[in-house]
């Protein structure tokens, strides 16, 4: 489950290695301590996520750590997404008013 | 139709690309076409520049997002693409001003279609014609690694699609194939699957994310809106039209 909630105290080590071997795998690097532990966070939660992922598909996909696995994923689709698709394609919009009167 | 499609057989599609700081999937998705489709029809290998589809865009967004048919029409204002080499891919996400008029055209389109919303309908052109740009929901590739996805639409909104690949075979999983092994720290479980429909699709996210860069979506549920905007360019004229065989 979510490690938010928890005591900051020492993470899990096994967690701890699986982050620092996406780290190394992936190259990842982060600027402060802060930034740091706040990716390790979203790292965890991923990991959650995953498990749940798996669960919920219905075919034979594997999910688990990529190099997106310190991202939320808001910023996986801002990063990597197509915006302007996104935005454009995805929203209906009523282009119209009942009120209008004769065309 | 045939059973089982692979254009990567045939050697006809291109390196996976990596659209690092740039939102170009539509870009990367519409290049892959017109090279693969000069490859199938023409048996001629091009990498055509990205780059020039980004800066020359007509809407002008550039990196921030655009559309594939926006690309193809790039396309025909510039009347051809030039090379990758010629005009190199930047990665950085910068903005830079439209340089096709320096540079030779190596490909080039007459058209660009949209097909039918159905699966059967896209497989057919798929197999007969040549790959295909799709544009999907891409919620479910942020942690994928391996193996078809099947969603839900709560799973996987197909309504809302936001990323921009190139669908270049379909197959079908033996019946044996189930989901083994582990994710991060979690134990592993097997699942037995009956054999499975799937989509072969090229990303843009470089070799090591998915299946050499690639991912597999089931085919006939249109899984994470696959079939919602199904455009390919058209390279050859209407009147010389040829039908091409997919390799199995």
């Amino acid at each position: 489950g979510s490690l938010r909630g928890q005591d900051p105290g020492p993470q899990p080590l096994e967690l701890k290695e699986v982050f620092r071997l996406f780290q190394m795998q992936y190259n990842r690097s982060y600027p402060n301590p802060a930034e740091h532990a706040r990716r390790l966070d979203i790292f965890a939660q991923n990991l959650a996520n995953t498990q749940r992922l798996q669960e919920d598909d219905l075919g034979t996909a594997e999910f688990g750590v990529t190099q997106f696995s310190d991202l939320t994923e808001e910023e996986f689709v801002q990063l990597y997404g197509n915006q302007v698709a996104g935005e454009a394609l995805g929203v209906s919009r009523k282009v119209g008013s009942e009120e209008w009167g004769h065309s | 139709v045939p059973s089982t499609c692979d254009w990567r057989k045939a050697g006809t599609i291109s390196p996976v690309r990596d659209q690092q700081h740039c939102n170009c999937c539509w870009a990367i998705a519409a290049a892959g076409n017109i090279e693969a489709l000069w490859a199938i029809k023409f048996h001629q290998s091009v990498e055509v520049s990205v780059q020039q589809l980004i800066d020359c865009d007509r809407c002008g967004n550039g990196c921030k997002g655009g559309f594939v048919w926006d690309a193809f029409l790039t396309v025909l204002n510039n009347r051809g693409l030039a090379s990758e080499k010629d005009y190199p891919f930047d990665g950085s996400g910068k903005t830079h001003s439209c340089r096709a008029e320096k540079h030779k055209k190596v490909a080039w389109i007459q058209d660009f279609i949209i097909l039918q919303a159905c699966e059967q309908s896209i497989a057919r052109h798929l197999a007969t014609q040549g790959p295909i740009t799709v544009t999907i929901n891409m919620t479910l590739l942020q942690h994928y690694r391996k193996g078809v996805i099947k969603a839900t639409p709560t799973t996987c909104d197909p309504i809302q699609v936001n990323h921009s690949v190139l669908l270049v075979g379909f197959g079908k999983t033996k019946s044996v194939e189930g989901r083994q092994g582990k994710a991060a720290s979690f134990g592993s479980y097997s699942r037995p699957r009956h054999s499975m429909a799937y989509w072969t699709l090229k990303n843009s996210w470089g070799t090591q994310w998915g299946e050499k860069g690639y991912f597999r979506l089931h085919r006939g549920s249109n899984t994470c809106g696959i079939t919602k905007f199904p455009v390919t360019a058209r390279v050859d004229k209407p009147n010389k039209q040829q039908q091409v065989s997919c390799p199995p």
